[in-house]
């Protein structure tokens, strides 16, 4: 499973 | 963080303060759309849900906290001040921009990357903030003179955009995994809204005349 987008960007 | 990550947050906080400036000094809103404002607004309290939740750096949260209270703080000039509300044209503003809300909230709710609250809220500002820029540039066509503050606010907005767009790019090579198509179709779709403008932009600024859209 692609590893969860973590939202970094603003 | 990259180079052009940073670039593009540092060009949008300009485009922010470029505003405030002109709003809070000359308390005038001349060529500004509140709808743009108000839609701004919107993106930035869908997108920063976790914004208490997970942390991911203090230049994340405090940029964060930023454009929430300007973006915010710019509407409630526009709409309560009474010298600010005064210069706003309510007449030639007039894009209804419940219809960018509505087809950008059903779009996300059948392209999320999870169907869960949150994911479809953060997709939901993605795809408002593509084309939140709609009712200011209608504005700026209709406007005959469009005063420099202004036109280097939008000049600003949508550069930001396009810097963030070098920057998926460069994570896209740099970084396994780093596949977000919603992103980046957001991104791109946004940045070729600012395109007649920026034409426009460069060419007054080439040509050393005043700006002005072709109506």
């Amino acid at each position: 499973e692609e590893c969860f987008h973590v939202k970094d960007e603003l | 963080m990259n180079i052009f990550r940073l670039a593009g947050d540092m060009t949008h906080l300009m485009s922010v303060l470029v505003l405030l400036l002109k709003i809070h000094t000359i308390k005038s809103c001349a060529g500004i759309s509140l709808k743009t404002q108000e839609l701004y607004a919107l993106v930035f309290a869908t997108r920063y849900l976790d914004i208490f939740t997970d942390f991911i750096s203090v230049y994340n949260t405090i940029m964060k906290l930023i454009f929430l209270g300007s973006s915010f703080s710019i509407v409630w000039y526009m709409r309560r001040h009474k010298l600010v509300r005064r210069s706003y044209d309510k007449e030639q503003d007039t894009f209804r921009h419940f219809f960018l809300v509505l087809p950008c909230l059903l779009l996300a709710l059948v392209m999320n990357e999870k169907f869960t609250f949150k994911e479809v809220m953060w997709a939901f500002s993605l795809y408002l903030e593509a084309v939140a820029i709609l009712p200011q540039l209608v504005l700026l066509q209709r406007t005959k003179n469009i005063d420099n503050l202004t036109g280097q606010y939008v000049f600003l907005l949508g550069a930001y955009r396009a810097f963030y767009i070098f920057n998926w790019i460069y994570r896209y090579f740099t970084e396994p995994h780093y596949v977000h198509w919603i992103t980046w179709i957001s991104g791109l779709v946004q940045t070729l809204l600012y395109a007649d403008f920026f034409y426009y932009y460069f060419n007054s600024w080439k040509n050393n005349v005043k700006l002005h859209l072709p109506a």
